[in-house]
């Protein structure tokens, strides 16, 4: 464990927390995809298949099982609680355009051929392009909640500090995995003008307004 | 091992 990846789980984990209190506290999903969220519940499901099988350390466990939980439980509120709420008509992101590419592609490249380490190889490809959904709505709506910039910005910044970590590995380790830094890369890059958005705008107290 | 892959990552 090194501190980038520490404050990236954090950061992640944040992220996660901050959706959930939001559509708690708010009892609205508005703003919100509900393709990302369900986009996220099966990275983590596929990545996490090794559970209860590999023990790494308690805080592996624990986080897992949060980041499970917690995915379902935004997907439970925002398509059985709060549904009401929940934007269909601007959430219409085609999410089989994202699932069937990252299968294809995660049965083509990947380390081994066994159905734990294509599932992984598959949340790591579908996790970099599982906020399109997301990124697609706010373009749409052409506006963003502060919270839910906030909650956006903690995402990004995750996979951003999981980069610096695996740098620091590469140099600590002298060893990288190319799988997981270009989907990294990839994930980060698709932030990118988010997070100028969010520096230029939402910092100085404005809204987060994307140009028309 | 674990570490190979980073599989002792989230």
């Amino acid at each position: 464990m090194n501190i980038f990846r520490l404050v990236g789980d954090l950061s992640h984990l944040l992220a996660i927390i901050i959706l959930l209190l939001k559509i708690w506290k708010t009892r609205s999903c508005a703003g919100i995809s509900g393709k990302s969220q369900i986009l996220f519940a099966v990275v983590y499901t596929t990545r996490y298949l090794d559970l209860l099988t590999t023990y790494v350390s308690a805080y592996n466990t624990v986080m897992k099982f949060v980041f499970i939980v917690a995915s379902y439980a935004t997907v439970y509120l925002m398509y059985v609680k709060f549904r009401a709420t929940y934007d269909h008509n601007h959430d219409t992101f085609r999410i089989e355009f994202l699932l069937v590419p990252c299968f294809i592609l995660s049965l083509l490249i990947n380390h081994e051929f066994t159905v734990l380490e294509v599932m992984w190889t598959f949340s790591i490809y579908l996790e970099s392009v599982a906020i399109l959904p997301q990124l697609f709505l706010v373009s749409k709506t052409g506006e963003a909640e502060s919270i839910t910039s906030h909650y956006l910005f903690a995402l990004g910044s995750y996979r951003a500090l999981y980069l610096l970590n695996w740098v620091y590995r590469y140099m600590a380790e002298d060893h990288y995995e190319l799988i997981a830094i270009v989907s990294g890369v990839v994930q980060t890059v698709l932030y990118c003008d988010f997070f100028y958005l969010y520096i230029t705008k939402v910092l100085k107290g404005k809204k987060l307004q994307l140009p028309a | 091992d674990l570490e190979k892959y980073y599989k002792d990552e989230l």
